[in-house]
């Protein structure tokens, strides 16, 4: 079997300023597949928490088009998960 | 061979279970290995205690890797071991640490998590437990434990991250832990645990907002761990319970172990807060360690002169 590859998964860090914005996230767990990394479901994404998040390449457009639609703060974290992957490895020598 | 340990990078299990027979046979008059259990998949569990061989002292029990992905958690617990055998008897601090108290240090709880996190999927969290009438793999062991279990909202969907499993300890891993812990109750007087991702210290509760009745000196002894972790290189930590610090979870580590009657309970939350998450780059390994290493030193010292 051949390992998981994350080509250009994104982290994306939000922020939801109320709780409809926070509904917009619940609907976009709901219909996508985030891997929440903090917090570590979406039962305790609320108003106001800071909120991380990877997304597959395929669903990142419309993640992102969603979040512009609701207006909600957000920044990409990493844009490319894999090459990050690969970049955790910098010590050469010990 | 399993190629070169180094504590400035991150081992895969073959090199940590060829470490841990190199730390045993290297200092054999302060290191011992316990195989503990064994996983699912039948790995073995190791604890190797760090001390020397005296009774009735007091010990603290510290693991690592529960969460497969968390990787700088199981380099702290290498880095950890390290440190205490290299300097005892050239500083003062670990000296006395280990003259008068032992550790036990489980590097990697979830082993079979962590290898698959090596092998085949580098964001895997979970053990590899199947489950009936389910083709999703694992259990989150961090809600596995006696504390509340299943209580939280999380789902008891096995392919949620963080489904609790069947029943409290149903995982081999949670049960191995917890056995081992119960038969050292006597002795333990201190558990953490160490994960990444958020720069926390935490302490119990997570499943109530209660507060524990020695909320006032677990959130004394938090808040001069938290200033040690900062002193080294400013990396900012907060602290406080887990439920209103971080979120609420049930079934975890920390809340069991502190009911179970040991009364200074902590969990780390290891660098960083965002910018890498769980790919923190070897580069940051050493400075996590070192900076980690001053929190615990003082919680050990804290543990030494005031737990009964």
């Amino acid at each position: 079997r051949a390992p998981v590859r994350f080509d250009r998964h994104k982290v994306f860090r939000v922020k939801p300023q109320d709780e409809t914005q926070a509904e917009v996230i619940t609907h976009l767990a709901k219909t996508n597949e985030l891997d929440f990394w903090y917090p570590d479901t979406i039962h305790h994404v609320a108003a106001n928490m800071t909120v991380d998040f990877r997304v597959s390449e395929k669903e990142s457009p419309s993640i992102q088009a969603a979040l512009d639609q609701s207006k909600m703060h957000y920044e990409v974290l990493i844009h490319d998960l894999q090459e990050e992957i690969e970049k955790q490895f910098d010590v050469k020598e010990d | 061979s399993p190629g070169r340990h180094s504590y400035a990078k991150y081992n895969n299990w073959d090199k940590i279970v060829a470490w841990t027979e190199k730390m045993v046979k290297k200092r054999p008059e302060m290191v011992s290995r316990i195989k503990i259990g064994s996983t699912i998949e039948d790995n073995p569990l190791y604890v190797l205690k760090i001390g020397k061989e005296h009774k009735g002292r007091k010990a603290i029990f510290m693991d690592c890797g529960i969460h497969a992905r968390e990787w700088v958690s199981p380099a702290f617990c290498q880095w950890f071991v390290y440190q205490a055998t290299k300097s005892y008897g050239k500083n003062k601090i670990m000296t006395k640490l280990l003259d008068q108290m032992n550790f036990y240090v489980l590097p990697v709880f979830n082993v079979d998590g962590y290898i698959w996190s090596w092998t085949q999927n580098r964001m895997w969290r979970k053990n590899r437990s199947k489950h009936h009438n389910s083709t999703c793999i694992g259990t989150d062991l961090n809600r596995n434990f006696d504390a509340s279990w299943g209580a939280s909202q999380s789902s008891h969907n096995p392919c949620k991250e963080t489904y609790p499993g069947t029943a409290p300890e149903s995982e081999k891993e949670t049960a191995a832990v917890a056995d081992f812990i119960r038969s050292h109750l006597e002795s333990i007087k201190a558990y953490l645990t160490f994960h990444s991702y958020s720069q926390m210290l935490l302490f119990p509760y997570g499943y109530t907002s209660k507060l524990p009745p020695n909320y006032q000196e677990l959130d004394k002894v938090a808040k001069i761990g938290a200033e040690a972790l900062s002193s080294r290189y400013e990396a900012h930590y907060i602290y406080g319970p887990i439920a209103s610090t971080i979120y609420p979870t049930s079934g975890s580590s920390l809340d069991w172990a502190y009911e179970l009657g040991i009364k200074y309970t902590f969990a780390f939350e290891l660098r960083d807060r965002g910018k890498f998450g769980f790919l923190l780059p070897e580069s940051r390994i050493k400075p996590t360690c070192k900076e980690t290493m001053l929190a615990v030193k003082f919680i050990a010292k804290y543990i030494l002169r005031n737990a009964s």
